[in-house]
């Protein structure tokens, strides 16, 4: 049965096999500006999947969006789900968003750990962690938002396998990590770097494995201020800013802090919202407006990047 | 299939430094279970943590014990997840 992307339910949470199949009818709607690529495969040798959003041109500059890093975290790949959508939608219709895409590239992994996905439908709501076997240890995963090679192995990672916060054998050990900085580097051209957690409500952005404010502190936060006001005028939810390591704690290995020491300026991480009443089992009456709600302090990210080139 | 019958997931508000640290190594005891969906931070600010049914008595008691104030947010996990699944097969048809 044919079926369009905007036919599908976005006020429900999917499995990977129905976020699959609905990224393609995405890029059958949208296919002047929409293509699926292929950036690896999962320890499981699940595909990892990225939406390219682009009208054309070579090497544009671009953006990475990734959500659902944590597996468990399922108001995220809803968001993205979403906001895909809304950026295919928008295009051509939004003035905004039409003039971003004419001119910056936009990437999106939208199940960025598609085992720990498979496996909290399957097995565990509540797993975070990659599925790769821990030599050594009866417990399974690698927190891939500590395995990254930045700080790899400092404070607020652990050497333990069976810790949630697992920071994996050596940095970039899990293939769902790898993957984006292969992509990344071979890209050469990525300024801006948006990995969406949730949920606690934060909008943080390097450093998470040190103290030391980053050289471009003032810049992202007077940005990272911007979008959460944005943010809270949709709906009043307020959103905390900062530094990773000011604002919750120093965290090392992060996505971010490995983005912007390997040039992506603007790094932001999401921590997505929970009205404290739920957490990782957000019902799924709140995905629109979680998602509607970040769409413009996501906004006011890309249009910055799009404004500020260097 | 993991269950979660009777888990609750407890929320903290730590009131000084000293009570983070203590908050922290109660997650450090791997025979607690202890899984911190939102981890301990600063003072005032609240961390949640998920407490198999059979660790409660402990981990309540430790909290006590350590005058560190804490509310239930969730009563028993299994039922919203249960919940969401009812959801989802809803949407589905």
């Amino acid at each position: 049965m044919e079926r369009r992307a905007n036919q599908f339910n976005f006020a429900s949470y999917h499995t990977l096999e129905e976020i699959y199949d609905w990224m393609d009818t995405l890029v059958a709607d949208h296919p002047n500006l929409v293509s699926k690529i292929q950036i690896g495969e999962s320890y499981e040798k699940r595909p990892l999947y990225v939406l390219k959003f682009s009208t054309g041109g070579s090497n544009r500059p671009a953006v990475w969006l990734d959500t659902g890093i944590h597996s468990r975290e399922w108001v995220t790949q809803a968001t993205g789900v979403w906001t895909a959508n809304k950026l295919a939608e928008d295009y051509g219709h939004d003035p905004t968003v039409t003039s971003l895409l004419d001119t910056v590239d936009i990437f999106f992994e939208i199940v960025t750990n598609p085992d720990g996905y498979a496996f909290t439908h399957s097995s565990n709501r509540l797993w975070r962690k990659t599925r790769s076997i821990n030599a050594g240890s009866s417990c399974i995963g690698v927190d891939p938002n500590r395995n990254w090679d930045a700080g790899f192995g400092d404070a607020g990672s652990s050497s333990n396998p069976c810790s949630e916060t697992y920071h994996g054998p050596y940095a970039h050990s899990e293939s769902e990590v790898k993957s984006i900085v292969d992509f990344i580097k071979s890209h050469g051209n990525v300024k801006a770097l948006i990995s969406i957690h949730s949920y606690s409500q934060m909008l943080m952005f390097p450093y998470g494995y040190k103290r030391t404010p980053a050289p471009d502190h003032e810049e992202l936060n007077e940005l990272a201020k911007k979008a959460v006001s944005d943010l809270a005028a949709v709906y009043g939810t307020k959103y905390t800013y900062g530094s990773i390591a000011d604002t919750i704690y120093l965290a090392a290995g992060t996505t971010v802090d490995w983005a912007y020491e390997n040039g992506v300026k603007y790094s932001y991480t999401f921590e997505l919202r929970d009205t404290g009443r739920y957490g990782f089992l957000l019902p799924s009456s709140q995905i629109i407006p979680t998602a509607t709600e970040t769409w413009p302090a996501l906004l006011d990210i890309l249009v910055h990047v799009q404004q500020h080139p260097y | 299939e993991q269950l979660f019958v009777g888990d609750q997931v407890l929320r903290v508000v730590a009131s000084s430094e000293e009570q983070i640290a203590l908050l922290r190594a109660l997650g450090e005891q791997v025979e607690l279970q202890v899984d911190f969906w939102r981890d301990p931070t600063k003072p005032g600010r609240p961390a949640d943590l998920r407490v198999p049914f059979s660790r409660l008595q402990a981990v309540k008691i430790f909290l006590e014990s350590h005058g560190i104030s804490y509310s239930i947010m969730i009563e028993d996990v299994q039922q919203l997840l249960d919940e969401e699944k009812r959801t989802m097969m809803l949407s589905r048809r």
